[in-house]
């Protein structure tokens, strides 16, 4: 909720001037967390959790739209096209194909939840990839990627915690999760050496 | 435990 309200701040209107809003970020992986989130919460009115539950639910949806609505619209004219490239079918194509063989159970809503289990865990390719063919990420971005990395890192503690104490785990959320995260390490592994230095963070050309 | 009915996770 940090990461993705530190973004929506940063590029709302109202709390910047155009100019300053910030480069760096990937559109594509904006674009690809809205599509996770809206194929994993389409249980958001049938199925009640609890509210802290819905009210995460509402909010992720609300701000990754209001996201790709500002940097694809609003913004439009500060979206780095040209080092934003990286081809998301060849992310959606297989995690859809993965969704409809390897599932719990195959209902339309499962099959959607799932592919939105693994399309989270290559959902910051696209950002990482930009990253790296602009050579450095604002600092603002390393604390977003952080934010954002460290959510499902924390989830994994909490899978532990149920597999122990409510001898209860999802395997497919497991897996995905811990995918996720791995792709996050060498990101926080600059993020702690660098950004926490107060340094930016600039990869080797 | 069984299957799980619906995912309360975010």
């Amino acid at each position: 909720a940090a990461g993705i309200g530190l973004l929506v701040g940063m590029n709302c209107p109202k709390a910047v001037k155009p100019r300053d809003v910030i480069t760096g970020i990937s559109g594509r992986s904006q674009i690809l967390f809205l599509v996770t989130y809206v194929a994993r919460y389409l249980d958001l009115l049938t199925n009640f959790v609890s509210v802290y539950n819905t009210a995460m639910k509402v909010f992720f949806i609300a701000a990754s739209a209001a996201t790709v609505y500002l940097m694809l619209f609003k913004f439009k004219a500060t979206y780095d096209h040209n080092h934003d490239t990286l081809r998301v079918e060849f992310l959606i194509a297989p995690c859809a194909l993965l969704a409809l063989v390897v599932n719990h159970d195959f209902t339309p809503l499962e099959i959607l939840w799932t592919f939105s289990i693994y399309l989270e865990s290559v959902a910051i390719l696209p950002q990482l990839f930009m990253v790296s063919k602009t050579g450095e990420a604002e600092t603002i971005t390393s604390h977003y990627l952080f934010a954002l990395g460290s959510y499902r890192a924390l989830y994994i503690l909490n899978w532990i915690y149920r597999y122990y104490f409510d001898n209860f785990f999802d395997l497919i959320a497991i897996v995905a999760g811990v995918v996720q995260t791995v792709l996050y390490c060498d990101f926080f592994y600059l993020y702690i050496t660098k950004v926490l230095k107060g340094k930016k963070i600039v990869l080797p050309a | 435990e069984g299957e799980q009915l619906f995912h309360d996770e975010l």
